[in-house]
């Protein structure tokens, strides 16, 4: 199977909804500058594929969904130069995001993978537009080969090296998760 | 239990080898190294593999070391990538992401890199990979350029085929980036 | 010791927004961005603040998040240099050795460190750099190549002061590295 | 002040004797391909210095050693081709080593720091070829405004970034070691 395409709905740094398509290609790079989103689109990957939001540089589900305004600081710092805008953001910020990945089985059958995040801060998610809770998603997956546990086919931005150095039981781990 | 742990092991340990000189390969590199490095995989404990751990070793060409922490950046970069290749070859992922694992390549290296995603890349296999260096980036099927929108304060996306340019087009996009 | 700290603390904590500015100045990238970003350090606790921690926010240009966990890599480099440097201007350690601190930096911020750096360094704040990169490492005064003895299994160096180069004997230079 | 040049004998990657000078360049570049000896050199002047040896990528003195041979696997993997020659690099290697700092102080007079490894493995400090304490080498240093224990003007390779998200403790940490 392949990745076919992405939509991206207020997901990070991705305001209202983007779509992306990979085509045919086999081999595709995402370039742009520092700071611009590259690792947010893939944590867009990850995140559509079930993987745990820790592993997404955030502690919760919330901080996933696009924020236009300036962050409320937790000591009240906001003297600063536009606190009318804070305000004003606040009101305009989303309260839902979702990624949907389009998927193609080798089969020729494509899949609509889609998880949501509600407004009470949960995550949904849909096969075929047909809720399903998280284990059948992953079983699923499983069967494309995709294992969310292990995570091998993912190496998030700085962790390659640690890949190579990690210690022999967690190495060991990783085996055991893929066997 | 021990089955499948030791059907996993034999097979990725059989595989890290080849890989890892395939990475390594001399023929890439200007200097005339004698052959690509060499890299396996010991188990601490053979009669209950799953409960104990597993060693990595890995050697670049010419060199003595055998353990990890010896390893440079560079060298562990490319320990790294064979393993997770070596393991692909057992469970086949439709797709792998990699984030700027390029990060502490030499040039050299950076080559080998594209040179080996090129040749293993297929309809199965399929690679998405966020890169800085235009060595690697321009030799794919395609490009998936990010920018922020300054004044809609967001992440916007451009998407450009490259098999649809010759050299010389190849040459104006890079302009244009 | 409640003294010498807030010495420290005000003396860095004044020095590390203007640095910030300078190092992320929008005259160096094609952007118009309206200005530099901004950066700063607050107290835990005013009272007893070296039994409190210290926290570091910064913000790039045209961005809205100030805590470091929503930086992307690039970001969280350029922000620590900040950091380095305005430490430095309370304790002026005669040297810098910095290894690779380049790896997760796009083009236009490599060439906003190089700029620090050529406006920075002087007989008493000398800068050793380790790095991959050409935009950065072409540069400097002069260069240490590291090189592998194949035959001797071992380390050798060449320096080259490149001051010695007007800009055609720079591209020469190049080739032969 | 500035540092001048060195010399490593028999440090890490470089056997016998080696020597790099500085000359007057305010910025230098080390540059080289993977795996050639680039942070070797920078742990040479964190070693000089008075750094700890697990800051060094090592962890014991002896490591620090040129070491030409295979290394000797715990589990005995010496099945592999070149069996008699690991022998008889154990024989070559050399059992001391040690790094020479040149470093001209602002005032124009010059300081030979020297640390070297001995024989029985531990580690010996000079000034000008006179022994002394690491206390008084580091309190010497301190003088040039060199905190070893501060370590605020060496970045190790991949440390970068972390130095921009350390705790809100670690950076108080650090600061009340500089006042
Ligand atoms: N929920 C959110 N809403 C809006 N913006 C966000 C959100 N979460 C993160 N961001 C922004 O995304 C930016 C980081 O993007 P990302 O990490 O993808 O950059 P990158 O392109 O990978 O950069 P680098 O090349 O430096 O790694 C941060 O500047 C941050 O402000
Ligand atoms: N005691 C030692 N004796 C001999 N060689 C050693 C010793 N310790 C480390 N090495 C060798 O030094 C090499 C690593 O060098 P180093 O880390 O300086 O590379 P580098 O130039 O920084 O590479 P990169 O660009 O990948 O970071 C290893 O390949 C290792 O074999
Ligand atoms: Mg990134
Ligand atoms: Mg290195």
């Amino acid at each position: 199977g392949r990745l076919v395409g992405l939509e991206l709905h207020n997901f990070k740094s991705y305001k209202g909804t983007t779509s992306v398509g990979f085509g045919t290609a086999q081999f595709t790079s995402i370039i742009g500058p520092n700071g611009s989103g590259k690792s947010n689109m893939m944590d867009a990957i990850s995140f559509v594929l079930g993987v745990r939001t820790n592993q997404l540089r955030s502690s919760q589900l919330k901080d996933l969904i696009y924020r236009g305004s300036r962050i409320e600081e937790e000591q009240g710092q906001e003297a600063e130069q536009g606190e009318a805008e804070a305000e004003q953001g606040e009101e305009g910020d989303p309260d839902r995001a979702y990624v949907l990945a389009l998927y193609e089985k080798s089969n020729g059958e494509t899949l609509n993978l889609k998880r949501t995040i509600t407004a009470r801060g949960n995550s949904e998610y849909r096969v075929n537009n047909k809720k399903t809770t998280y284990n059948e998603f992953s079983s699923l997956l499983k069967e494309e080969n995709i294992l969310i546990k292990a995570k091998n086919f993912l190496v998030f931005q700085g962790d390659v090296e640690q890949i190579a150095s990690q210690s022999a039981s967690e190495l060991s781990k990783m085996i055991e998760t893929i066997s | 239990r021990y089955d499948l742990f030791m059907t996993a092991f034999n097979h990725i340990a059989a595989k890290i080898d080849p890989i890892y000189k395939e990475l390594t390969n001399p023929q890439f590199s200007t200097s005339m190294t004698l052959g690509g490095g060499s890299a396996y995989l010991t188990l601490e404990d053979e009669d209950e593999p799953y409960l104990s751990g597993i060693r990595y070793h890995a050697m670049p060409p010419m060199k003595r070391f055998k353990d990890m922490e010896f390893l440079s950046g560079g060298e562990k970069t490319i320990a790294a990538l064979s393993l997770l290749f070596a393991i692909h070859s057992f469970i086949p992922s439709p797709f792998f992401v990699l984030d700027e694992v390029d990060a502490a390549l030499d040039n050299g290296n950076v080559a080998k890199i594209a040179k080996y995603i090129l040749n293993h890349c297929s309809v199965d296999f399929q690679f998405i990979v966020i890169s800085l260096k235009n060595s690697l980036f321009e030799k794919s099927d395609s490009l998936v350029g990010i920018y922020r929108d300054k004044d809609d304060n967001c992440s916007k996306t451009i998407t450009l085929d490259l098999r649809t340019f010759d050299e010389a087009g190849m040459a104006n996009a890079g302009a244009g980036a």
